[in-house]
């Protein structure tokens, strides 16, 4: 691995950052 | 096992015997019950019909029914696991249970799996991905320039798509979410370890005489 080359995020890490994703709403009232 | 009674709740036309369900789910027979408290508001939100249409989930889940996103939609097809169009309430509890912190973990990679395999051919492709990746850009306001998308998917599909075929399968993702376990923290919710506490009125309609396990 290139040390020099920037860490990029994988397509599903920033597709879990989706609020429709997170089901916590059907709890908080 | 307990004893049942004549009750009001197993006259409700979206409801399931709650020890058959805990018998299918990682949740106890009381935490059914608390389930059913939830699920009786939100199925009665919109249409008072025992059943929960997209309307009523998304109104549950945003406080606002109208917002229409990709990923809602996905997770109300997931749920809908008979394909009604409605969520019932073994529908509820089943799709929830995999959400369970107790949950097995190979339900949650499966739960995953289906959810980015939008058009359901048992392969998660690219075009699929780059779709909700835009999907996810224009809910988030965040702006990537088409050329970084796609070297984020090539990124992506380098790591996950080992045979290089172009789309990514069960085995390649099962793989792929053992190497980068942070994918299914999305596939995990604390509050349904204490679901019992958020609907303490389960109390006042359970329909055994004793907290079956």
């Amino acid at each position: 691995k290139n040390p020099d080359s920037p860490t990029l995020i994988n397509a599903f890490q920033l597709i879990g950052m989706s609020s429709c994703l997170d089901l916590s709403g059907f709890f908080e009232k | 096992m307990g004893c049942f009674h004549s009750t009001a709740s197993k006259q409700f036309p979206g409801h399931e015997d709650p020890v058959i369900l805990a018998s299918q789910t990682a949740f106890s027979v009381s935490e059914v019950e608390a389930l059913f408290e939830l699920y009786k508001s939100i199925s009665s939100s919109v249409i008072d019909d025992g059943l929960i249409n997209k309307e009523e989930f998304q109104l549950a889940l945003f406080k606002n029914r109208k917002k229409e996103n990709l990923f809602a939609n996905r997770i109300f097809e997931l749920f809908d696991v008979k394909k009604k169009g409605v969520i019932d309430f073994g529908d509820f509890v089943k799709s929830l249970s995999v959400f369970h912190p107790n949950a097995p973990h190979e339900d949650k990679i499966d739960f995953s799996f289906k959810l980015y395999d939008l058009d359901g051919t048992g392969f998660i492709e690219r075009q699929e991905v780059k779709q909700m990746l835009i999907a996810l850009l224009c809910e988030s306001g965040m702006k990537l320039a088409d050329e970084t998308v796609e070297i984020i998917l090539d990124k992506t599909f380098l790591e996950a798509d080992v045979n290089q075929d172009g789309k990514i399968d069960k085995s390649e993702w099962q793989n792929f979410v053992r190497q980068n376990p942070s994918l299914l923290k999305i596939m995990t919710l604390p509050y349904l370890r204490d679901i019992t506490t958020t609907f303490p009125s389960f109390v006042f309609h359970s329909e055994v005489d004793e907290i079956v396990t």
